[in-house]
């Protein structure tokens, strides 16, 4: 028996939001310590590693460790039918072929559920080499979006150069081109506004706008995001869901021939 | 996107 309560469906909501530009479909991996999610977006150029922890659940129950492969459109269309602050439980039997939303109103008058197929997902479970960054860059997550689709106008890449003045964001093509470029801020009075910088070497790397753009779809689930970047491996995009989990993205980089 | 499937596959290891 698989059982997970949320008090609000509105992050539930958000989480979708933030992958389903990216994946079609995607399997859920529930065990006893939570959820966790992993899947290569549809061009196989970018992942998605979402952790959401039982213990950021208002109710959690997992006797068994089960695997949802979900459709995420179909997902999405149950997900529209809950207001933001209805309850939301999903439930499942163990081995069984379909899930249950299960949305309640505060005032508990009304509820509804919503059964979806499960599918079967050929899925591999790939290992993060753990990695130590040449630069991670954190800075408020609304920023990181106005900064990629400003830059999505003026070309199809952005490149980041980063060192320990601060962050610079370029795109250039037919129209011109574009730089932004952030200062680490000096004061840390407050945390969600600031821009702060760990370099143990500068790095200068360039990737597709496209991604990016897709990857800040998680913008309403906090307010920083985590850049993490080193020469020739994948940019990791991380957003940190207060209390629950993060949603991570990995980029691999566009090399120049 | 070929170079950077190639990227992925490598960091991956798969």
């Amino acid at each position: 028996m698989f059982e997970a309560r949320l008090n609000t469906s509105q992050v539930l909501k958000k989480v979708l939001d933030a992958i389903k530009d990216l994946l079609n479909e995607a399997t859920f991996d529930c065990s006893d310590s939570g959820i966790q999610l992993q899947a290569m977006d549809n061009s196989h150029v970018s992942l998605v590693s979402l952790s959401l922890r039982s213990d950021g659940f208002d109710k959690y129950r997992c006797d068994r460790n089960l695997s949802m492969g979900m459709n995420l459109a179909n997902m999405a269309k149950i997900m529209k039918c809950a207001n933001n602050d209805d309850t939301l439980t999903m439930k499942a039997q163990d081995n069984a072929d379909t899930v249950t939303f299960m949305f309640e109103s505060q005032n508990q008058e009304k509820v509804s559920d919503y059964e979806m197929k499960l599918m079967n997902l050929d899925q591999e479970h790939l290992g993060i080499p753990e990695t130590d960054y040449a630069c991670v860059v954190r800075m408020p997550a609304m920023e990181f979006a106005r900064i990629c689709r400003d830059l999505s106008q003026f070309g199809e890449s952005v490149v980041i150069s980063c060192t320990k003045e601060g962050v610079k964001f370029s795109a250039s093509g037919d129209a011109g081109s574009a730089n932004i470029k952030l200062a680490q801020t000096s004061t840390v009075d407050k945390e969600d506004e600031s821009v702060v910088i760990e370099m143990q070497e500068p790095v200068t790397l360039t990737f597709a706008c496209r991604y990016l753009n897709s990857f800040t779809k998680a913008t309403p689930l906090c307010n920083q995001v985590q850049l993490s970047m080193s020469a020739d491996v994948p940019l990791v995009v991380e957003y940190r869901i207060p209390d629950l989990g993060h949603i991570r993205y990995y980029l691999a980089p566009k090399i120049e021939d | 996107n070929g170079q950077q499937q190639a990227i992925l596959v490598y960091f991956f290891g798969y």
